[in-house]
């Protein structure tokens, strides 16, 4: 474990924190998209059924518990919690599932490095969280008056992203044989997707004015 | 093997 991963993986976590917190602290998910976090339910659940059959080390195992509870939990909440599921965006959160996941399904079943279940459920992960993020970017353009914290979560999201693209390199550079072609390509994918926002976001931090993305 | 070493990110 190298520096870049770790800081990748904090600011991963700090990223659910701040994103439990703004929800649990105002009682409001406006501007969180639903889709995005049942995505990233799909993913965790996909990528961590390793959890029962691969025992890497007890940070690796807390990690993936905390990923999976945090994302079940927010996803709890905008569904069932009596006072916040009203102040969710249904309206405006439309992005349709199928469109992600058949297309990743598929190239899953074509491009993975072994045809078993686990592997291809693993490979359709790696694919699927490189796009899960859309349909909250798609909500954010819609909502008028993003909450600095929802832009805040997306920022974190996106940094982590980047840590992520060095923590490869210097792995690749580190380690002998070190290679994973469809999880660096995912992973590149991912981080472009961000730029667009990335721009916005430091621009409107830089002009001090709050965040809102062109339609 | 490769594959399990992949897997120790998450």
């Amino acid at each position: 474990m190298n520096l870049f991963r770790l800081l990748g993986d904090m600011t991963h976590l700090l990223s659910i924190i701040v994103l439990l917190l703004k929800i649990n602290a105002t009682r409001s998910c406006r501007g969180v998209s639903l889709k995005t976090q049942e995505l990233y339910a799909i993913v965790f659940v996909c990528r961590y059924l390793d959890l029962f059959t691969n025992f890497i080390s007890l940070y690796n195992t807390v990690m993936k518990v905390i990923f999976l509870g945090s994302t079940f939990t927010i996803i709890y909440w905008m569904r069932f919690h009596k006072v916040i599921r009203v102040t969710y965006d249904r309206d405006q959160d439309t992005f349709r599932y199928q469109f992600l996941i058949i297309p990743c399904l598929l190239l899953s079943l074509i491009l993975n490095s072994e045809f078993t279940v686990m592997e291809v459920l693993w490979t359709f992960s790696i694919y699927l969280e490189a796009v899960a993020i859309l349909p909250q970017l798609v909500l954010l353009q819609r909502t008028n008056n993003i909450d600095n914290l929802t832009g805040n979560y997306i920022f974190l999201l996106g940094s982590y992203r980047a840590l992520y693209i060095l923590n490869w390199i210097y792995r690749f550079l580190t380690e002998p044989n070190y290679r994973q072609y469809l999880v660096w390509i995912s992973g590149i994918v991912q981080t472009i997707v961000y730029i667009d926002f990335f721009y916005y976001y430091i621009r409107s931090w830089k002009n001090n004015e709050k965040l809102s993305l062109p339609a | 093997g490769m594959a399990a070493k992949q897997k120790d990110e998450l």
